[in-house]
């Protein structure tokens, strides 16, 4: 079962000026936050029976909230995985998704089961820096997703060794 | 050696090779460029003077002078280039620095700043701006949008309704901005947007600010009865990271991107994972 409920009442406390201005007492913004984190993991619910409606598959969805600073213990340690983006626009739109790993090279394909261009680079000190020890991806996965008008896309990535790399390149070639 | 450009089919951003910081920012499909510099500088946050015992707090912005600080005057930059992606980073000082990114085929340069602990340490409360200085004649004018829908006028020291006697240069003329904030002349027109909700100004013709994240030491008295002091997670005060995109287009066509991006960053997608061993399922 799941219910956007407490998102809901969270986003109504929030109405006040104090929380979307931040001049509360910090204990109050404190209280604020939790309020709406745990909105939010009520609503990752919502989200995941959503997707099983609409992929016809039931899955251990998982959520990454770090990606900001690269922290993603699924992706990190994950040998392949899938990444599914819901778009909430009325029109296809494109976006550039980043993924902490922890791999050399990995092939991603899209909806379709072609290969998507994709490459891995270093994650840079500036955030490894500020992420203390919430993390330990060395670098990050990038593709290029593009997503439906009000639908979504799912992407499959399989970590390759990077001789299978060069084959993929070498064959789409 | 520092970079001193990075360019995709849309854009071109020039960096000042003595100093690191953007120089120039070129739209390559309208053939149309302008030089500017975007840096980080802090205004020191009164304590209160003899004008007003006022201080700068949660509730009331009011640095303690018009002129801010800059943190730096020359970064450490170096350039990362992929075939997906150009990022020049720049390293501003031990607790700023920013991502400027270039990706392949998206019309925009991206500024990802990271910021904080500011440091408090000298007992002087910070109020952190990232500012682009251009020579575009924008006669006091500058735009933001109230609602985040409708992107209002402003006139610097000027107000629709009375006349404005006015006594704070910075703070009388901050506005809020939670999209975009955008200044221009005949020719070209220089938006920025955010991707939350800030306090913004173009205090001198052709420049354009944000306000990024602040760090304050007094309370302001207005009932909050606690300085903005966030000590965070490791007590030594909060990081924050955020984005800026910045668009540079003639007025007549800069609508029509500012518009459609604005809307792609306030309902970007939400990246869900899944280990790919799910079993079939109906709603039935």
């Amino acid at each position: 079962t799941s219910s956007s409920l407490t998102l809901r009442r969270a986003m109504g406390v929030a109405q006040h000026h104090d929380a979307v201005t931040g001049t509360a007492k910090q204990h109050v913004n404190d209280d604020y936050t939790l309020r709406l984190y745990k909105g939010w993991e009520t609503c990752q619910v919502v989200i995941s029976n959503a997707l099983s409606s609409l992929t016809g598959t039931k899955e251990s969805f998982t959520f990454c909230n770090l990606l900001n600073i690269s922290v993603c213990p699924t992706t990190e340690a994950a040998k392949s995985f899938n990444v599914f983006l819901y778009n909430p626009l009325g029109r296809a739109a494109t976006w550039y998704i980043r993924l902490p790993v922890n791999g050399v090279a990995y092939s991603v394909r899209g909806p379709s089961g072609d290969t998507v261009t994709s490459e891995v680079t270093p994650v840079s000190k500036f955030t490894k820096d500020i992420r203390r020890e919430r993390g330990n991806a060395e670098r990050e996965l990038m593709f290029q997703a593009q997503v439906p008008p009000l639908g979504f896309s799912k992407f499959t990535v399989q970590k390759t060794s990077t001789q299978e790399r060069f084959f993929i390149r070498t064959k789409k070639r | 050696t520092s970079p001193t450009k990075m360019e995709n089919k849309y854009y071109r951003v020039e960096f000042d090779p003595e100093t690191g910081l953007i120089s120039g920012i070129y739209n390559l499909q309208k053939g149309i460029s302008l030089p500017l510099t975007q840096s980080f500088y802090w205004y020191n946050a009164s304590i209160g003077n003899a004008d007003s015992a006022q201080a700068s707090g949660a509730y009331i912005f009011r640095p303690n002078q018009s002129n801010p600080v800059p943190v730096t005057q020359n970064v450490r930059s170096y350039l990362v280039q992929n075939s997906l992606v150009q990022e020049v980073y720049q390293n501003f000082s031990s607790w700023c620095s920013q991502v400027v990114r270039l990706y392949s085929d998206q019309p925009y340069v991206e500024l990802e700043w990271t910021l904080g602990p500011i440091p408090v340490g000298d007992h002087l409360g910070k109020e952190v701006i990232s500012r682009f200085d251009s020579k575009l004649q924008t006669n006091g004018l500058f735009y933001t949008d109230a609602n985040g829908r409708q992107v209002l006028q402003r006139r610097r020291d000027f107000r629709e309704t009375w006349s404005l006697v006015q006594t704070e240069p910075v703070a009388g003329n901050y506005y809020p901005v939670n999209s975009r904030i955008y200044i221009k002349d005949k020719n070209m027109q220089l938006t920025v947007l955010t991707d939350r909700s800030q306090g913004g100004s173009s205090l001198t013709d052709g420049s354009l600010e944000l306000m990024v994240q602040r760090r304050l030491l007094y309370d302001d008295a207005r009932g909050v009865a606690e300085p903005l002091l966030e000590c965070g997670q490791y007590s030594e005060g909060i990081v924050v990271r955020g984005r800026h995109l910045v668009l540079l287009d003639t007025p007549q066509d800069a609508a029509d991107l500012h518009r459609t991006l604005a809307l792609q960053e306030y309902m970007s997608p939400q990246i869900i994972l899944s280990s790919g061993d799910g079993v079939p399922y109906s709603s039935k």
